[in-house]
């Protein structure tokens, strides 16, 4: 999806995606 | 999550067929982190539990520009206390689970 983000670092592969409302804390 | 403001957790069923991982690490608190974060942003990974370390994960997530030098400590805590928690939760489970 278009929100979703792939970083490749030192052979390492990183998803970046936004973190489900449900899932993120009233901070 | 509690004392580092980052949570962990598995991206995916943990088959213990392999060392391989998939995790998934985000800022719960931002208030407890030093440096410039992204915020509501899910960073998904592979961790090998033979091969990799939390402190060359934590690394290299500083270098992509996930987080400041100054929280690898605590990124790296919070990823070795899920490793450690899947460790245990695996020598638990029967062999050929």
């Amino acid at each position: 999806s278009s929100l979703t983000q792939v970083v490749h670092s030192a052979g390492r592969r990183f998803i970046v995606s936004p973190v489900p409302e449900s899932r993120l804390r009233e901070s | 999550a509690e004392d580092t403001g980052l949570r962990v957790e598995l991206a995916e069923e943990d088959d213990c067929s392999n060392s391989s991982l998939a995790l998934r690490l985000w800022v719960e608190d931002p208030k407890k982190l030093k440096g410039k974060h992204k915020d509501n942003e899910a960073i998904e990974f592979s961790f090998n539990l033979e091969t990799d370390t939390p402190e060359e994960v934590a690394y290299e997530m500083v270098k992509s520009g996930f987080f400041h030098e100054s929280d690898s400590k605590a990124v790296a805590k919070s990823i070795r206390d899920r490793v450690t928690l899947i460790k245990k939760t695996r020598e638990k489970k029967p062999a050929g689970w």
